[in-house]
């Protein structure tokens, strides 16, 4: 799984 | 490792028989278990009753209530049972309260096993709940 990108928010 | 240590090791790692009975040892047995997809039918009879004592639903219906867990569906098997996921919910909290990189959501979720970590927020990726403010994630 990639993770080190981007910032995650709910959709 | 030989089979025989694995097979002294995966009991005591799952906790089998251990002795706590708290809503927080069902926590953290949850948490262990996080985004496994099992029959509904076996969560609680079998998985659940044999690593936290004195097992009761209630314990279970007490965290899903306060969000702390949640359960989705993994598919239907026959009519009357079906595949389910529990996701601890800590990751939704912190997304909830604003959107995080993913240091933050490990952090959020009690640290722990990385890849569990990840395995739960994709569980919501692919639910659509969550999404990436760019589409590497995607693409990788």
């Amino acid at each position: 799984h990639p993770r080190a990108v981007g910032r995650w928010s709910l959709t | 490792m030989p089979p025989e240590v694995l097979a002294r090791f995966l009991p005591a790692w799952h906790g089998i028989g251990a002795e706590s009975s708290s809503i927080d040892r069902l926590a953290d047995v949850v948490f262990q278990l996080q985004g496994l997809a099992l029959p509904a039918s076996v969560i609680e009879r079998d998985v659940l009753s044999a690593r936290v004592r004195d097992y009761r639903p209630r314990l279970l219906d007490e965290l899903v209530s306060m969000g702390e867990v949640v359960w989705a569906g993994r598919g239907s098997l026959g009519q009357q049972d079906g595949r389910v996921a529990l996701i601890h919910g800590r990751l939704r909290e912190q997304l909830a309260r604003r959107p995080s990189f993913f240091p933050e959501l490990y952090t959020a979720a009690g640290g722990g096993d990385t890849d569990a970590v990840l395995d739960a927020l994709w569980d919501l990726v692919w639910a659509g709940e969550v999404t990436n403010d760019t589409f590497a994630p995607l693409r990788a």
